[in-house]
């Protein structure tokens, strides 16, 4: 892909912040 | 069905199936869903960033859902 590294680990740190929105998010469903 | 409205289900469909590198713009959104307004795509976007079903990728104008891969 044309990303630099440092928009690859920005991107990757932005993936791994929703993911937990998302468990946190699933976790208060329950 | 998974607690989305329909324009929030047809939003994050696209970005989920948005094979890039640097997600989906909100423009290229706005392309596909012509019968949506910018507000609306904004409001859906905004509203599963915020549940974590997508995220920015490069800025503020790109996302990429959590689901793909």
């Amino acid at each position: 892909s044309g990303l630099t590294e440092e928009q690859k680990r920005r991107i990757e740190e932005n993936r791994q912040k929703a993911l937990a929105r998302r468990a946190e998010r699933l976790a208060a469903q329950q | 069905v998974n607690g989305l409205t329909a324009h929030q289900s047809q939003v994050l469909n696209l970005i989920k199936n948005c094979p890039d590198a640097e997600g989906m713009s909100l423009q290229e959104l706005k392309f596909q869903l012509h019968n949506i307004s910018m507000a609306t795509i904004k409001q859906a976007v905004e509203f599963l960033s915020s549940e974590g079903h997508i995220y920015s990728t490069v800025d503020d104008d790109h996302y990429k859902s959590t689901d793909a891969e």
